[in-house]
């Protein structure tokens, strides 16, 4: 579930 | 995905969507500070960029929507709307905001992870979000009193933010590499600041009698 930019959190 | 984020997640949800409610129903926002809600739409803006060009899930992109829509709803009504706008209290909402902008974003061009535009700007949300909160609370020292929708809107912001840490705790100890010091830091910052607010709500609560 993790983006590319590991910002996968609100 | 786990338990702690998705409460979090709607706890925050509830919380904007509880003050646009109030506001959008008696048409006013008393005791609401107006620079809080604009640091927030930022905080939204700078961190949400990425909702075009990476997608995670269709809640993520849900959730981004509502919480961009929501933020930048409040901000308009109590700017522009005549009606909400009356009842907006100018002269005790001074707090100097874009000083905290400023230095956000001096920290996050001197703190972040990787350094690109992205991931500044990222940051940069990260740090806002943490002491976005204080107009407002600085606004309820001032006023002295909170009408109980005001009070539920901290205490969900704050309650979201409690959760958050608890779910990068079960994250830190269910995923390897699950690391970030800065989500970290500014997180259990933004909690504290809570603290004290939490502490006189009990406080009230327990004594059944107006927050003061």
């Amino acid at each position: 579930e993790d983006a590319e930019t590991g910002h996968d959190e609100l | 995905m786990n338990i702690f984020r998705l409460a979090g997640d709607m706890t925050h949800m509830f919380s904007v969507l509880v003050l646009l409610l109030k506001i959008h129903t008696i048409k006013s926002c008393a005791g609401v500070s107006v620079k809080t809600q604009e640091l927030y739409a930022i905080v939204f803006a700078t961190r949400y960029l990425d909702i075009f060009t990476s997608f995670v899930s269709i809640y993520n992109t849900f959730m981004k929507l509502v919480f961009l829509g929501s933020s930048f709803s409040i901000v308009w009504y109590m700017r522009y709307h005549k009606a909400v706008h009356r009842t907006y209290d100018r002269e005790q909402d001074t707090f100097r905001h874009w000083f905290l902008v400023l230095s956000c974003l001096l920290l996050a061009l001197l703190i972040h992870e990787k350094f690109t535009f992205l991931e500044v700007l990222w940051t940069f949300s990260l740090y806002l979000e943490a002491v976005a909160i204080l107009p407002q609370l600085v606004l309820l020292q001032r006023t002295r009193n909170i009408d109980n929708l005001t009070g539920q809107y901290i205490f969900l912001l704050g309650g979201y933010r409690g959760l958050y840490i608890l779910n990068w705790i079960y994250r830190y100890f269910t995923e390897p590499h699950f690391v970030h010091w800065i989500t970290w830091i500014t997180g259990l910052v933004q909690t504290l600041l809570y603290a004290d607010f939490f502490y006189y709500y009990f406080l009230s609560w327990k004594n059944n009698k107006k927050l003061n």
